[in-house]
């Protein structure tokens, strides 16, 4: 339904504004309003891209349900990003 | 998004500006 | 049968294709990308004596629409990365209001958002 995709991306861009004037508090820098469209467009994009890496990753190993391990699967190219993700899971698991 | 973010803030700032334009994205974009 | 160079390989990539120290020619090293918002221990740094010649990634860009390919067409990122291009291209000369936030206003609702 064309009509949700677009309501999630509204929404989706209503937290992107959030986050980006929260890092502009934190910087003393503001964001214009096509900045913050671009990088909503960017991550929106890539979270759709995510999520078929996430489905292939658990096609893979027979299951049904995505878990964490196809998360960190995600990461794996960046060693700083997959321990932030490997402690964000453990912190969870406990 | 917030590393799009502080990356496009970084750029703004190496060039002393306050304000994060759509050039500013554009430049980080590739490395991102 | 082996994964290794055989002598006569090993020769013809010596004598072609090796880059020394000397011969004039950089060696080519993509730029180095880290994390602004995560400890990033993974900076490397070239030795300084070394000729290198840093790969741009933006100084060559005419990305609105994609190159002829031949075998292997163009991967979902590289359309992606186009797509977002052509996106901040046609937003660059705009002032104050934004067409993608007036195009996407009409479908918010506050429901929609974890407060």
């Amino acid at each position: 339904d064309p009509d949700v995709a677009q309501r999630l991306r509204a929404a989706f861009h209503y937290t992107v504004a959030g986050l980006c004037e929260e890092v502009g508090q934190d910087t003393g820098i503001q964001f214009s309003k096509q900045a913050v469209a671009a990088i909503t467009e960017i991550t929106f994009k890539q979270c759709g891209s995510f999520a078929k890496d996430l489905e292939m990753f658990a096609k893979h190993a027979k299951r049904t349900t995505i878990n964490m391990e196809d998360v960190k699967l995600l990461a794996r190219r960046s060693n700083s990003l997959l321990r932030y993700i490997t402690q964000k899971s453990e912190e969870l698991a406990l | 998004v917030r590393e799009a973010a502080a990356r496009g803030s970084r750029q703004a700032q190496t060039e002393d500006l306050t304000q994060v334009d759509v050039e500013h994205v554009e430049k980080v974009l590739p490395q991102l | 049968e082996d994964w290794g160079l055989t002598t006569e390989e090993f020769e013809r990539w010596n004598r072609l294709y090796k880059i020394e120290p000397g011969d004039g020619i950089k060696k080519p090293i993509m730029p180095q990308s880290h994390f602004e918002t995560l400890g990033d221990e993974e900076r490397q740094t070239e030795s300084p004596a070394e000729e290198v010649h840093e790969l741009s990634l933006t100084e060559w860009r005419l990305a609105e629409s994609p190159f002829p390919d031949f075998l292997v067409d163009h991967s979902d990122r590289c359309r992606h990365f186009i797509s977002i291009m052509d996106m901040i291209e046609q937003m660059r000369h705009e002032e104050g209001d934004c067409s993608y936030e007036q195009k996407i206003q009409p479908y918010f609702h506050w429901e929609d958002v974890d407060i």
